[in-house]
């Protein structure tokens, strides 16, 4: 509240509107929240999917910005822990299972054949990362002995895992991936001792290893992009702490040549005022704006080119915010989805 | 960010690494 109060007057009300909130009942944990295209009977929209520790459920948008659940998947053998979005896919679901780390990545979906909802196993094993991509295909990196494997699988319309290869993996446990926006060949990982690599997705080669630089500590990569010969990755440090040179930092807008392999900040957001010290993120990126729940339970919104926060949201008389995403766009306007612990989550419009 | 800051620059830069890069 006090940080709040410390942002230019009328910023927190002005940026973020309540449009709507929907509220799962499940008796377990709220763990994450997304959006996906979903079309039924020749109708084609946006809904958004709640997950909590034991089921998954997919609602859909109602005239006065209602919710209704259109079904909820049952998962009790392996808790949720992951929503993962699959872009430009419609009617599929991505999640993946586990306790700390990933032990299986399942697919949600609606049979054509049958119109029965139903689930399907993608992967198994001990999974450090893994990301939905265009062009309906995940990636995800594991170690299954000490070589560590990333694997792309394209998946089908009926959920079947189709044709899977290898990217040539670095000696680095792979921590998190983005795809190079405007490239569909290109992806970039963050490392557990903070290197960025780059792979061409399409021949499997690593191209490049660039170190991000100790000023930014355990990068989480989000978003990638290239321009102008020089690629930028918005990176999230999600055990924020702080220090003498850097601040708090947040999330930092990198610059690399990879002709060069030479690297540097672009832009740096710190944790607004008031929220200093050993912090834990859980962000999420979008365009040039950034999200994240800061330990106070406050969700923060940040732009990255401007290097500040522009909005903040503090914990509600219902408790703390425990997760936030950036929905897909429906409109020219930018949304953002705010969850707490008992499966509450608030759609705000930015 | 310039080349002074970074090196020479190439807008085919995907290219020329997946060209060099092993297989």
């Amino acid at each position: 509240h006090q940080a709040a109060e410390q942002l230019p007057a009328g910023l927190r009300e002005e940026s973020l509107q309540l449009v709507s909130e929907l509220k799962d009942s499940c008796s377990s944990c709220a763990v994450d929240v997304s959006t996906v295209w979903w079309e039924a009977a020749g109708c084609r929209e946006l809904c958004v999917v709640t997950a909590c520790e034991s089921s998954v459920s997919l609602w859909k948008p109602l005239p006065s910005d209602c919710w209704s659940k259109v079904h909820t998947w049952q998962l009790a053998e392996i808790p949720v822990i992951q929503i993962l979005p699959l872009p430009d896919t419609c009617n599929l679901v991505c999640i993946a299972l586990g306790e700390l780390e990933i032990a299986e990545i399942r697919l949600l979906l609606c049979s054509p054949e049958t119109d029965s909802f139903r689930q399907s196993l993608v992967r198994s094993g001990t999974i450090k990362a893994a990301l939905g991509l265009r062009g309906r295909r995940l990636v995800s990196s594991s170690r299954p002995g000490q070589e560590q494997q990333v694997e792309v699988v394209s998946l089908s319309e009926t959920g079947r895992s189709k044709d899977g290869h290898t990217l040539l993996p670095p000696e680095e446990t792979v921590v998190a991936f983005a795809e190079v926006e405007g490239m569909r060949d290109a992806l970039v990982g963050t490392t557990a001792l903070n290197s960025l690599v780059i792979w061409n997705v399409q021949t499997g080669q690593l191209l490049r290893k660039m170190h991000v630089g100790y000023s930014y500590p355990a990068p989480i990569c989000h978003r990638a992009y290239s321009d102008s010969g020089l690629l930028f990755v918005a990176v999230s440090h999600p055990h924020g702490e702080e220090s003498e040179c850097s601040g708090s930092p947040a999330f930092h807008l990198l610059a690399f040549n990879p002709s060069t392999a030479r690297g540097k900040g672009v832009a740096s957001s710190s944790l607004p005022a008031g929220h200093t010290g050993r912090q834990y993120l859980e962000g999420d990126v979008k365009d040039t704006l950034a999200a994240a729940v800061l330990s106070s339970g406050t969700i923060a919104v940040w732009d990255l080119l401007l290097g500040h926060c522009t909005a903040l949201l503090p914990p509600g008389p219902a408790g703390s915010w425990a997760l936030t995403r950036w929905a897909s766009s429906s409109s020219t306007s930018t949304c953002l989805l705010a969850g707490q612990r008992d499966g509450t989550v608030c759609l705000y419009r930015y | 960010c310039s080349e002074s800051d970074l090196g020479p620059i190439s807008l085919n830069w995907f290219e020329e690494l997946s060209a060099e890069a092993p297989p």
